[in-house]
């Protein structure tokens, strides 16, 4: 996903 | 997820782990700053939220879980368990003062003013900083023990590893969040002085103050 709201870090 | 983001993850997950077995192992959190602790639990826990509104792996949740349930053990550990042997003497930097900012500069830039956003944003902030009691500490007592080093080295490690996540991502899927970027380019260059110690002091670290 290029959307920065998709937080998938920790 | 790349290598750089798995490593990184793992050096977080040694980090918190190690210092946890050291607390309990020496039955004492002697040189380890609790406020510290504090704003790491914080970190997790504003962070986090989105446990309860989205899902993104397996792996995401576990780990979250995983840092969040670490996180409160060991603050339990500090100022419950092993309290008597807590350096509060030492461990006297004033939290606040990167609270109210960090909560302050969330609410001014942020991806969107929404509460979980703008909360997702003052942890990636307070995360920046969150270390600073604990090298407050180490430059108070003018010394840290070879196992709080160990922590605060796989720490730097895991904010360096992070950067180059940032670097592949944006190479390989021209993905780049830059509050994350610039926050953890902060963090980084905090450890950069505690890393040339490490290495030159041979992992007897003290901080000038």
């Amino acid at each position: 996903s290029n959307d920065p709201l998709h937080h998938d870090e920790l | 997820m790349n290598i750089f983001r798995l490593a990184g993850d793992l050096s977080h997950l040694a980090a918190i782990i190690i210092l946890l077995l050291k607390i309990w192992k020496t039955r004492s959190c002697a040189g380890i700053s609790g406020k510290s602790q504090i704003l790491f639990a914080l970190v997790f826990t504003t962070r986090y939220l989105d446990l309860l509104t989205s899902f993104i792996s397996l792996y995401n949740t576990c780990m979250k879980i995983i840092y969040i349930g670490c996180a409160y053990a060991t603050v339990h550990l500090i100022y419950m368990k092993f309290k008597a042997t807590y350096d509060g003497n030492h461990d006297t930097f004033r939290i606040e003062f990167l609270i109210v900012p960090v909560g302050g500069l969330s609410f001014l830039v942020n991806h969107d003013f929404s509460p979980l956003e703008i909360l997702w944003t003052f942890s990636i902030y307070l995360e920046s900083v969150a270390i600073l009691p604990q090298l407050f500490l180490i430059s108070k007592t003018g010394e840290a023990e070879t196992i709080t080093t160990h922590y605060l080295f796989c720490l730097g490690v895991y904010r360096a590893l992070y950067l180059f996540n940032w670097i592949w991502r944006f190479y390989f899927e021209g993905f780049f969040d830059m509050i994350a970027i610039v926050a953890g380019v902060v963090q980084t260059i905090l450890y950069c002085d505690f890393f040339y110690l490490y290495v030159t002091k041979g992992e007897k670290v003290a901080i000038p103050s």
